[in-house]
């Protein structure tokens, strides 16, 4: 679920 | 989120609040590069556009809204409230020469020609560079203040601590972003420099100043 589309870093 | 992860956004808000710290409490911002504080302003402006759009994590969005506030906050000190210490004479880096070309290459090369998705390429590229006009300045005055020694440390210590975390998420998840990697090597390459001379001068007690 972690996908570069989120970008979940800050 | 791993450790290297968090450590590293903690560095990176301890860099942020020491220097807005600096400025409020010696009521001055002489030796800090107003440029560099706008570009970081317009660096989370574009990145942290997501807010809108998607929701990731409460740690996530609190972070990101903790490091557009400081990142205001330390503008207007600069630009407003502290105007009549800023050292505008040393500060001449172009920031243009930065802005427009990252922004060109923004365009190019992108995960997906959406607005959102090159606004935050965008802002990666941008933060690569964004440091380089206070490095800029340190090299025309020829020394930095400790505090701000500090202030760079974390920095780049964040930047650091960031590709230790790529690593990491590459060997246990598979995960990988090139354009957040590319960029973020460059940007810690940038401070190499500062790096060995904080280790060698600071560290032992003295202020920062180059080699004549």
């Amino acid at each position: 679920e972690e996908d570069i589309e989120s970008h979940d870093e800050l | 989120m791993n450790v290297f992860r968090l450590v590293g956004d903690l560095s990176h808000l301890l860099a942020i609040i020491m220097l807005l710290k600096k400025i409020w409490s010696s009521r001055s911002c002489a030796g800090i590069s107003g440029k560099s504080q706008l570009l970081f302003a317009l660096v989370f402006t574009t990145r942290y556009l997501d807010l809108f759009t998607s929701f990731i994590s409460v740690y996530n969005t609190s972070m990101k809204v903790i490091y557009i506030l400081c990142a205001y906050a330390t503008v207007y000190l600069i630009y407003v409230k502290f105007k009549a210490t800023y050292d505008h004479n040393h500060d001449t880096f172009r920031a243009e020469f930065l802005v427009v070309p990252v922004g060109g290459l923004a365009f190019l090369v992108n995960h997906d020609f959406t607005p959102l998705e090159i606004l935050w390429t965008f802002s990666i590229y941008l933060e690569s560079v964004a440091i380089m006009p206070q490095l800029f300045m340190i090299s025309k005055t020829g020394e930095a203040e400790s505090i701000t020694s500090h202030y760079l440390f974390c920095l780049g210590g964040y930047r650091a601590l960031y590709i230790i975390n790529w690593l990491y998420r590459f060997y246990s998840e598979g995960f990988f972003d090139l354009i957040a990697i590319v960029a973020g090597c460059v940007q810690t390459i940038l401070y190499c420099d500062f790096f060995y001379l904080y280790i060698t001068k600071v560290i032992y007690g003295q202020k920062l100043s180059l080699p004549a």
